[in-house]
């Protein structure tokens, strides 16, 4: 049903993704503010068809040697690669960084049991600056394998952009940084190293007052 | 834009990709 309306290959269907800082008030209290959010729990027909891209446009904006968006593109299955296009909320101002935490979230969910690996690699100009790889073992539950991510916790090199982004004054400058800024991840089956899915992230700063958005796009070869 | 790329508003995307969303 949701094959053509959200982010998923035949193998596996991104569920949630979201990145987030939370601060601890109290025992009690906590608040938590989502950067970009991504709710994939119940795609139906209803949705649009995802309009494409042609890969060929954003090839640059990642990895380009060996096991770059282009090589895994020729190398992968179709319907396996995807754009998304965040509009990212960064309209939360705090006083203090006392017991904040940032992370991230993502959960997938397959009919199949894997292990599946799932490399963040963080770009600037085009070129990787840090990549996290993460294994998740699958968990059954309401008849499909789910597998989560929680509360990954977001580098030091994220946090510090996200930092320093926040203090320029104008959001036409924080969206001329993040021009060059993208996030690119690939889930692969541990075990038979088939690559699953692969997401391409571009961003720009939102000006919207009901937090962050995004348009989602299947990366094709016209 | 830097190291020779080429602005993202000069390539051929979809008008939707400049277009925030509206929630509801």
């Amino acid at each position: 049903a949701w094959q053509g309306h959200c982010i998923g290959s035949t193998k596996i269907r991104l569920v949630e993704f979201s990145a987030f800082m939370e601060q601890q008030r109290d025992p009690d209290t906590y608040n938590k503010h989502l950067f970009v959010h991504i709710g994939q729990s119940s795609p139906s027909y209803n949705e649009a068809l995802l309009e494409s891209v042609d890969i060929r446009q954003i090839y640059d904006k990642f990895p380009e040697k060996k096991g770059g968006l282009k090589e895994l593109f020729e190398k992968g299955t179709p319907n396996t690669f995807f754009l998304v296009k965040f509009w990212a909320d960064l309209s939360i101002h705090t006083q203090d960084e006392a017991g904040m935490f940032y992370g991230v979230t993502s959960q997938y969910e397959s009919a199949e049991n894997m292990t599946i690996t799932c490399s963040s690699k963080v770009c600037s100009f085009g070129k990787q600056v840090v990549e996290k790889v993460e294994t998740e073992y699958a968990r059954f539950e309401n008849g499909r394998f789910l597998y989560r991510i929680h509360r990954s916790p977001m580098c030091e090199y994220l946090i510090n952009f996200i930092h320093k982004l926040k203090q320029l004054p104008e959001k036409y400058m924080m969206n001329s940084v993040l021009e060059n800024f993208t996030i690119l991840q690939v889930v692969t089956n541990r075990d038979t190293q088939e690559l699953l899915l692969c997401v391409a992230y571009v961003f720009e700063v939102s000006t919207s007052e009901h937090g962050a958005q995004h348009h989602i796009y299947k990366l094709v070869k016209d | 834009a830097r190291h020779g790329q080429v602005p993202m508003r000069k390539r051929q995307l979809p008008a939707s990709f400049w277009e925030e969303p509206r929630p509801g």
